[in-house]
């Protein structure tokens, strides 16, 4: 069971999107896929299709209450693919959890109870590098990085990179970089250019080849509660991360 | 001395961007301005030029040691304008505010010692509920919304307002809310247009006629540290903030 944690403290750069998109694209190919949302926007939650406000447990009765996440998870319109859905109320658990024993190791010790019922763990994180993201990275094998091709965005990544080496040395030593992936990347103006040549020229391998281009189809997706392969199999979006998990799970390697 | 909060908990909707361009607007229209950076990333400290590396105190000395921050407001190119600037060290601030008295009201006890040195006080907030923004909301006497006009940004609104009036009732009773600005508005996609008409039917007079178009220039003027006015004068996306600006003080009532 691989656990990956996307995350970036800078907003709106396209986590969600790549968690949903990530997870429905491994399920369709056969995966078992658990898509665990971690930010209190339940982002992830609805664009799957599921309606927060109408559940009773979500992941914020298993990271402050310790209760076991397998009763909470929640089938898809996809096949192969469940959701350990958000609720707003995960907002307080930041504070909640300050002064709790092990507060950044919940999420490991919840994902633990799972273990060998999904092939992936996709975990969704808040635009933010506080407990709930800590927890996220405690528990991951690896992080994916969705970097936006725009000038605020680059600038936060020095920070998430020091973020995740101290993780890495006090809370877990597994923790990998899987990979930076370029998205709304905008072929008509110089910024996506320039930003992404700097990003290959200081992080090399760690960038995937493939990009992901704006398009709005994949705006439009999550109000139908879908990932881009329902909602819109034939444009760019969807072909664009169908290229993105076949260089993520290693089918073709790009030089 | 008014102060605005621009606040959204949903990432990358323009909310420095508009801390940054409103500010510009209002100073070179000769009204006395600080920029306050109440988020970690120090976008809007950057956005203005300023380095956050460089500075030995900054808005985290004034929360959390409460230093008064007279001495610590950094002139930026623009006339009438200065910064509040942040640094990273604010991240951990949501913690280490946690246990001492009056955590909410640090920023409003901060501001209260600058009273009448400026004619507006403009303060960009993370992409969070948190206390960072808290602060923020309750030192504000009204509370602007940047809206990107996607669906999982309206999804958050709802909460938004709700948070909103919580601190209203607990925390600051002047609060209001002095409108939602719509940003990124694309009018090639349809996407934009049904948001703006849901929008404008739930919240009515609330938002703002004047909306603010996706233009690139607005997202490579940070990298030169400028805001728009002084980027690029004669691109959409400075005359739509010198339009807003407008509409904002009530030069112009668009009805
Ligand atoms: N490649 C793309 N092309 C066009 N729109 C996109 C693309 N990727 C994401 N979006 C849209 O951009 C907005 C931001 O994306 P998303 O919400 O996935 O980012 P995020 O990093 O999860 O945001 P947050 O920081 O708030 O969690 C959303 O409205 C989404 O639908
Ligand atoms: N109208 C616009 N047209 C094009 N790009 C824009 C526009 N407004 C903002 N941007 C760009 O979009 C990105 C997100 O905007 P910005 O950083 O201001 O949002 P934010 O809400 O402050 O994000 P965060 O939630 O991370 O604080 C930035 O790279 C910015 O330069
Ligand atoms: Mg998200
Ligand atoms: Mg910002």
């Amino acid at each position: 069971m691989e656990i990956i944690a996307i995350a970036n403290q800078k907003g709106g750069v396209g986590k969600t999107t790549t968690a949903i998109n990530l997870s429905a694209v491994l399920a369709v190919g056969g995966r078992r896929v658990l898509l665990v949302d971690m930010d209190p926007q339940a982002n992830a939650t609805s664009g799957m299709g599921v309606n927060p406000e109408l559940l009773d447990r979500t992941i914020y009765e298993v990271l402050i209450k310790g209760e076991n996440p397998s009763g909470m998870v929640v089938p898809t319109e996809v096949e192969n693919l469940e959701v350990l859905p958000s609720s707003k109320d995960l907002a307080g658990a930041e504070v909640e959890l300050v002064n709790e024993y092990s507060r950044e190791l919940r999420l490991k010790r919840a994902l633990d109870k799972l273990r060998d019922r999904y092939d992936f763990v996709i975990v969704d994180c808040p635009p933010s590098l506080g407990l709930l993201t800590v927890n996220a990275l405690a528990a991951a094998h690896s992080v994916l990085v969705p970097l936006q091709c725009e000038y605020f965005a680059l600038e936060g990544l020095a920070r998430l990179m020091h973020t995740i080496n101290r993780i890495r040395e006090f809370l877990n030593p597994e923790l990998s970089v899987r990979g930076i992936l370029l998205t709304m990347y905008d072929v008509r103006n110089n910024l996506s250019k320039e930003v992404e040549a700097e990003v290959r020229r200081h992080f090399g391998n760690l960038v995937f080849q493939t990009v992901i281009p704006r398009n709005v189809k994949l705006s439009e997706a999550p109000s139908y509660g879908k990932p881009i392969i329902l909602y819109d199999m034939n444009c760019k979006g969807a072909s664009s991360y169908i290229h993105f998990v076949q260089e993520f799970t290693g089918v073709i390697r790009e030089e």
